[in-house]
């Protein structure tokens, strides 16, 4: 599942 | 963080020095599309809201309001500074071809209906898109400079890679980022046809890409 919407990619 | 993407941020931030050297150096942007950048300059904007909500690394601080400053001074260079070099009547793209269907799906599709999430895939989605006013002025006026066509090749290589960083991430870490990875196959694929004229047609030695 999707954690918590951290988009840790640019 | 992984060599893939590495690579690909490196080559993302290549492509966007290249550009503003060129429009620097030859004090022009004929033959650039303004609306491009600007595209580019909302998608880094709406994207990169969440420097204000979490920190992630010192690298990813950094690279975020580099490519901002990039994109936002790219297109001062091209609507201000040397505005009088700027071919408007070629950058004719309709944006609102692209704009309408891309904020309608970003929120139909998004992983929460949150303003910076709603705003997030909106920056995914434009992203993916957001290059064809450039190669639609390409196409309209049958030629790109040499150097337009690195900038390009670089933006593409840049995509390619972060599809293998995709690819190892979801290898060793199960990572799979669906809206990510399916706007960034779509983005990759409208570089594939130029690829095959950069390759054919610039690497072979002309100063200009004409199509054919």
């Amino acid at each position: 599942e999707y954690q918590d919407e951290l988009h840790d990619e640019l | 963080m992984n060599i893939f993407r590495l690579a690909g941020d490196v080559c993302h931030l290549v492509a966007i020095i290249i550009l503003l050297l060129k429009i620097w150096r030859s004090r022009s942007c004929a033959g650039i599309s303004g609306k491009s950048q600007v595209l580019f300059a909302i998608v880094f904007t709406t994207r990169y809201l969440d420097l204000f909500t979490v920190f992630i690394s010192p690298y990813n601080t950094i690279m975020k309001v580099v490519f901002l400053a990039l994109s936002y001074a790219t297109v001062y260079l091209i609507y201000m500074r040397f505005r009088n070099t700027f071919n408007s009547e070629n950058d004719s793209f309709r944006l609102e071809f692209l704009l309408v269907p891309v904020i309608g799906l970003s929120f139909l599709e998004n992983y929460a209906f949150t303003p910076l999430e709603i705003l997030w895939t909106f920056s995914i989605f434009l992203e993916s898109v957001a290059i064809m006013p450039q190669l639609f002025m390409i196409t309209k006026t049958g030629e790109a400079e040499s150097i337009t066509t690195h900038y390009l090749f670089f933006l593409g290589l840049y995509r390619a890679l972060y599809i293998a960083n995709w690819v190892w991430r979801y290898h060793t870490e199960g990572f799979f980022d669906q809206i990510a990875v399916v706007s960034g196959v779509v983005q990759t694929i409208f570089y594939i046809d130029f690829f095959y004229l950069y390759v054919t047609k610039v690497l072979r030695g002309r100063g200009k890409m004409t199509l054919p």
